[in-house]
C-alpha cells in the first residue's frame, strides 16, 4: 500500500525541501496519509513545518540519528504536524555526523530501508506515502534514501547549473538501482522556479524535455514569492495561501503523481 | 602576500559558485592576480568559466583529486582561463569520492592547506588572492578549505532557510578556528539575490544586520537574470555584460574587500 518517494538532487537550492513539504501537504489535502522524513542535517523540512529539530535530551528521546546510527526503531521518532494527515520524522542537529559514524559499518546503505520497513510492517494502517527530503549531496544519507525508496522525484530548477548536474544524478540513480535497489524507478523530473519573464527558464525547460521526454512531469512550479514566504510561518504554501499561484501547482503535482501511481 | 579566502555556506544554492567566479573576475579586473580552486565535486565554477573538469586520462594528468587524495603537487593542476589574471584548479568528477578516500587518514583536514602552501612557496610571483569554492556541506572538503584559508566569505541568500543555517555555519567556523586554523577570520557575510520587490529580502537583510552588525558587507548583490545567464556562455558576468546591474555590484564587492584587506 505505501509508496516511498525520495526527493533527490545533489545541486543545492533547487527546491527539494520546498517540494517535500508542499507535495506532502497537497497529497494530504487530497485524502492521502503521508509521512515525511527529513534526512537533511540542515533540518529545513522540520522548520518549514513549524516543528523542532530532534534534540538528544535523554535516552528516551529517539531521533533520526539514533535510527540511522544506533538502529533504534523509527516509531518513537514520528511526530504529528499541524497538517491533517501528515506526520514527520524530524531532522536532528547531530545528523551531520551520521555519515562519518556509519562510514564503514556493515549495512550502512540500508539502515533507513530496514528501519522504515520494520515501522510500516508494525502499523495497522500504514501511510499511503512516505516522502524523504535529501541533503544536497550524493553521500551515504542520499544513498540510504535511494535504497529505501520505490521511486525518485527530481526537482529541477530552471537554471544552467542545475541542468549541468542532471546527467551525473541520473547516473547515480542507475548505480543505486544496480547495487542496492533493483525496484527503484524515476517518477519524473519536475521543473521548478520557472520564471516566464526569463528566457533562460524556457531554454532549460526545452532542453530537458528534448533529452528526457515523458520523464519530465507535466506540472511546472512557477517562481512565486508566497512559496518562499510560507516556511517563515512554519506552514506549507497550501495552507499559507491556498489559492495563490504557488499553491495550486503543488495541488496539480499531487494529482499528476496520484494518476501516475494509479492511486486516484 | 597571498590572501586565501574560502567561500562557504552549507545551505545549497545561495550563490557560492556565482560569488567565487564573479569576485575572482572582478578582483582580476582591478589588477589583482587570482587563483580559483573549485573544491566542489559538481564542478560548477569550472564550467562557469568555460573550462573542462579534470579527467584522469593518464598518469600525467594531475587533478585536484590526486592532490587531495594522493598528495600530488598542485602546480600541475593549475590552468589558465579566458580571464586575464585568473588561473583555476578545476574540479574533478572523482572528487565526490575524495571524502571517503581520505576519511580516516592522518592529516585528512590539512591536505589542501599543505598542497597550497607548497605551491605558493614555489612561485616567483605568487597570486594576490586564492579563492576556494566549496560544496553545500560541512564535510571534509569544506574543512580542508577552512584550514587552508586566511578568511571566510559567507554568501547569504535573502531567504528564510538561508538565514536558518547561518548560526550553525558560524559555529562550524569557530570550531575550525579552534581546531585546525587559529588565524581564520570572517571577512563578512554578503547579502545576495536581494530582490527589492520582495518584502522577505528586506526582512532577512534587517535581521542579519541586527545580529551581525558590521560583519555584514556593505555591498548587496541584487537578483539579476544576467548573472544567471552568464555561466551558460562560460563567462563571468563582468565579461558577459560588464555594465549590467549584476556585474557592477561584484566590482563594488571587490573594492570593498580590497579596502578591508588594506590592498587598495
Ligand atoms: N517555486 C519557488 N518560488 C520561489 N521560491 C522558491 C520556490 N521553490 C523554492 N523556493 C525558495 O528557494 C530556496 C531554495 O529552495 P529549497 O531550500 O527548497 O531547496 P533545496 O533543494 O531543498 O536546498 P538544499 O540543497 O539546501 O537542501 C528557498 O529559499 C525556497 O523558499
Ligand atoms: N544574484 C543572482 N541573481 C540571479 N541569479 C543568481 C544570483 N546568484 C546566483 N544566481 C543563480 O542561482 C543559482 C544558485 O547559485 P550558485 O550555483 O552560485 O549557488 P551555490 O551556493 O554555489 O550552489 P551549490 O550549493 O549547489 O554549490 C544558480 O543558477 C545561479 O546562476
Ligand atoms: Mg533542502
Ligand atoms: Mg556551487
Amino acid at each position: 500500500k505505501t509508496r516511498t518517494i525520495a526527493i533527490v538532487n545533489q545541486k543545492g537550492g533547487v527546491g527539494k525541501t520546498t517540494t517535500s513539504i508542499n507535495l506532502a501537504a497537497a497529497l494530504a489535502a487530497q485524502g492521502q496519509s503521508v509521512l515525511l522524513i527529513d534526512l537533511d542535517p540542515q533540518g529545513n523540512a522540520t522548520t518549514g513545518l513549524g516543528q523542532r529539530k530532534g534534540r538528544r535530551h535523554g535516552a528516551t528521546d529517539i531521533t533520526l540519528y539514533d535510527v540511522i546510527v544506533d538502529e533504534a526503531g523509527l516509531a518513537a521518532a514520528v511526530v504529528d504536524t499541524d497538517v491533517a494527515g501528515l506526520t514527520l520524522v524530524a531532522s536532528d542537529m547531530d545528523m551531520s555526523g551520521a555519515e562519518l559514524a556509519i562510514g564503514n559499518s556493515p549495512g550502512r546503505t540500508t539502515r533507513l530501508k530496514s528501519a522504515l520497513s520494520d515501522y510500516l510492517a508494525s502499523l495497522q494502517d500504514p501511510p499511503d506515502y512516505v516522502l524523504i527530503d535529501c541533503p544536497p549531496a550524493l553521500g551515504l544519507l542520499t544513498v540510504n534514501a535511494l535504497s529505501a525508496a520505490r521511486s525518485v522525484l527530481v526537482p529541477l530548477q530552471c537554471e544552467f547549473y542545475a541542468l549541468e548536474g542532471l546527467s551525473q544524478l541520473l547516473k547515480t540513480i542507475e548505480v543505486a538501482k544496480a547495487s542496492v535497489n533493483p525496484d527503484l524507478v524515476i517518477d519524473g523530473v519536475m521543473l521548478t522556479m520557472y520564471d516566464r519573464r526569463n528566457r533562460l527558464s524556457d531554454q532549460v525547460a526545452a532542453d530537458v524535455r528534448k533529452h528526457l521526454g515523458r520523464a519530465v512531469l507535466e506540472t511546472i512550479i512557477p517562481r512565486n514569492v508566497r512559496i518562499a514566504e510560507a516556511p517563515s510561518f512554519g506552514k506549507p504554501v497550501t495552507q499559507y495561501d491556498p489559492k495563490c499561484k504557488g499553491a495550486l501547482p503543488y495541488m496539480a503535482l499531487a494529482k499528476e503523481l496520484l494518476l501516475r501511481h494509479g492511486k486516484n
